[in-house]
């Protein structure tokens, strides 16, 4: 199938595919340096570690899919589009653990690439919306550049005003220190 | 403005019904609605000036001066009510943190789950009226996430029925940039329990660390105030050290296990319930921090859609930095992560809803899975956020580097959540633990069934 078509089930097999694969091949070699060092846990801890990130990995794409399946189907398009972006981005970004033992090839990594360009093709128009639907009050954003009207520079030259440098023209360290020694110049 | 205006007009999808969907239904959404309303009535709950421009005893003053307002609205404080209360506390306070912030994110919520329902009922309505100002201390200078090695004692004496506090070196201090050294007057202080000569590992306990109405430290209790930190410095980072202190027997957290008059030591049904409070603030966790992925998410592209630069077309006028293919792919992936994350947060806490109801009927076979879930839940989370908030702020160019854009004190309040309830990879280790003995049990079922599958092809279906 191409990227359009690759359906929740297909990813989620992939994502259980390169999960195992990462924990069973830590395990193994937690397995092999058991018998023969005392340390054998430690010096496994690197591969262990990124295993289990994989497992949660693995969980988030099971779990966005599975609830995104239940969103009313006006939104179905938008979501599934940011799920794409993400799992797309996911896959490209460690296609290493993707192609390893010919699973996925290099012109399969090149389809979610384009999947990639095409998410970000179809959420541009709607992505000021998107951010705008997470309904974040100006209290909690506390930004200047983020402000809901987009009044940015007139906001910024608001905000000069409470810094306590403009309360003096010329600030009191220039004056304690550097005046002295520009005048003995 | 215009250009953000156009944006909007641009839109594919109903933008409240988004809402509604994100904020998980209606009747969230409303109860939200009406949490912010109410500060927008009652400005004296706000700041009175940007807080990055406040020095540290300024940001502490302003904290204390909207904590104090704060009991005249106590209708906005409902513990039956735990997400209104905690977003009207998060609307108050924001990100600078305040002394009571470990009282309702930790304090309570432990003691909620450690305390017996006798002990409950005698310290709950203190901790709900304000004369007990608590925060939790397990974290030692020297020790964090390897709790079995807390230096700190608590040693029972049957002849006097008290447990005796006490702390052997200086790397047993308590450590807890949560208002512990200077605003609490009360702790739930983990401690290793020595019984009957017997070290019976780490327990919580109830410790009254300050006067209640002079507000000076108890005797043998020694506390104060590291220094500043990254973030959150509207709370101390304190200190605490005990000197054979002594406390009742009473005042050890026995919902699950028990020492008895004589020192009889009686263990929990289930080894690993004292870790329910840890499960319950991590699930907290992922939701939150996602949420700040959020916020810098929405500064980086409402930014991105009002500044213009570069003329690829000349005379054709400057572009909006959004309609960048680099600039959408630092800011875009992020967006989809906020959501993905917020997504994996709401469903840890429905998960942690259902094991704490089968706990109460002492059911702790599900423990094990979702401690190693929110466990790496939050290890990854807490990474990529601030990976994520850190593209947000290059996305915003030099004005991102700026208080006034926000996202400063959006990394430095989420790189703290690195650290802080369990070091990031010493988390991912404990999954990788988990994972060892999910993949050498016989049946693994659940969130583990696919480690016992066998890949259904041998190439994707892609």
């Amino acid at each position: 199938s191409s990227h359009k078509t690759y359906s929740d089930l297909q990813i989620v097999q992939d994502f259980e595919h390169v999960t195992r694969r990462a924990v069973l091949q830590a395990m193994d070699k937690l397995k092999i340096a058991s018998g023969t060092m005392p340390d054998a846990w430690n010096r496994c801890s690197v591969e262990l570690s990124k295993a289990a990130r994989w497992h949660i990995r693995l969980y988030i794409v099971r779990i966005v899919l599975s609830k995104i399946s239940t969103a009313p189907e006006d939104l179905k398009p938008v979501l599934r589009t940011l799920a794409k972006l993400y799992i797309f981005d996911l896959q490209v970004s460690n296609k290493g653990h993707f192609m390893e033992e010919g699973y996925m090839s290099a012109q399969q990594i090149d389809e979610l690439k384009e999947g990639i360009w095409d998410a970000m093709s179809t959420i541009r128009p709607d992505a000021v919306s998107i951010v705008d639907a997470f309904a974040i009050h100006e209290i909690e954003l506390k930004s200047v550049l983020g402000r809901r009207d987009g009044n940015v520079y007139p906001g910024l030259m608001e905000w000069t005003k409470h810094s306590q440098l403009n309360e003096k023209d010329v600030p009191v360290a220039f004056d304690k220190y550097l005046a002295p020694i520009i005048k003995k110049l | 403005n215009p250009d953000i205006t156009e944006e909007r007009l641009k839109a594919t999808f109903d933008v409240d019904r988004f809402t509604e969907f994100y904020h998980g239904g209606l009747k969230r959404l409303k109860s939200r609605r009406k949490v912010e309303r109410y500060l927008e009535e009652h400005a004296e709950l706000r700041d009175i000036r940007p807080t990055p421009f406040m020095s540290r005893d300024e940001l502490i003053d302003n904290s204390i001066r909207k904590l104090a307002g704060m009991a005249k609205f106590n209708e906005m404080i409902d513990l039956n009510d735990i997400e209104k209360t905690t977003y009207f506390l998060q609307m108050v306070h924001v990100r600078d943190s305040m002394p009571f912030s470990l009282h309702y994110l930790m304090f309570l919520p432990v003691l909620n789950s450690q305390a017996s329902p006798e002990q409950l009922a005698t310290w709950m309505p203190l901790a709900l009226s304000g004369t007990v100002i608590g925060t939790y201390a397990q974290t030692e200078m020297g020790h964090g996430t390897n709790l079995s090695k807390l230096e700190t004692t608590a040693t029972y004496d049957p002849n006097t029925q008290e447990f005796i506090l006490h702390t052997p070196t200086i790397s047993g201090a308590k450590w807890w940039p949560g208002s512990l050294g200077k605003f609490c007057n009360h702790a739930i202080i983990v401690a290793n329990l020595w019984t009957q000569g017997k070290c019976e590992g780490p327990h919580p306990f109830w410790v009254q660390i300050r006067d209640s109405e002079t507000h000076e430290a108890l005797k043998n209790v020694r506390l104060g105030d590291i220094g500043p930190k990254l973030s959150l410095n509207g709370s101390d980072n304190g200190y605490l050290i005990f000197d054979n202190f002594r406390i009742p027997r009473e005042n050890m957290l026995m919902r699950h296990s028990k020492v008895l008059p004589d020192g009889t030591y009686v263990k929990p049904p289930h080894s690993k319930l004292a870790y329910g409070g840890m499960v319950f603030v991590r699930s907290m966790m992922v939701r939150d921090i996602a949420n700040h992925l959020a916020n810098a998410v929405t500064i980086a592209t409402r930014y991105s859609a009002v500044r213009r630069q570069g003329e690829p077309v000349p005379g054709k006028g400057e572009v909006k930095i959004l309609d960048y293919q680099t600039q959408q792919y630092r800011i875009f992936p992020y967006i989809a992560k906020a959501i993905a994350f917020r997504i994996a947060g709401e469903e840890l806490q429905v998960i942690f809803r259902e094991v704490s109801k089968q706990l109460k009927k002492g059911e702790a076979s599900q423990l094990p899975d979702i401690h190693a879930l929110s466990s790496g839940l939050k290890a990854l989370v807490t990474f990529e956020v601030q990976q994520g908030i850190e593209q947000c702020r290059l996305a915003c160019g030099g004005h991102g580097y700026s208080h006034a854009s926000g996202i400063p004190e959006l990394s430095a309040f989420s790189c703290g959540s690195c650290t802080y309830e369990g070091d990031n990879l010493v988390l991912m280790l404990q999954v990788a633990k988990y994972l060892t003995k999910a993949v050498t049990s016989p049946v693994a079922s659940g969130i583990c069934a696919y480690l016992h599958k066998k890949s259904s092809a041998l190439q994707s279906a892609l």
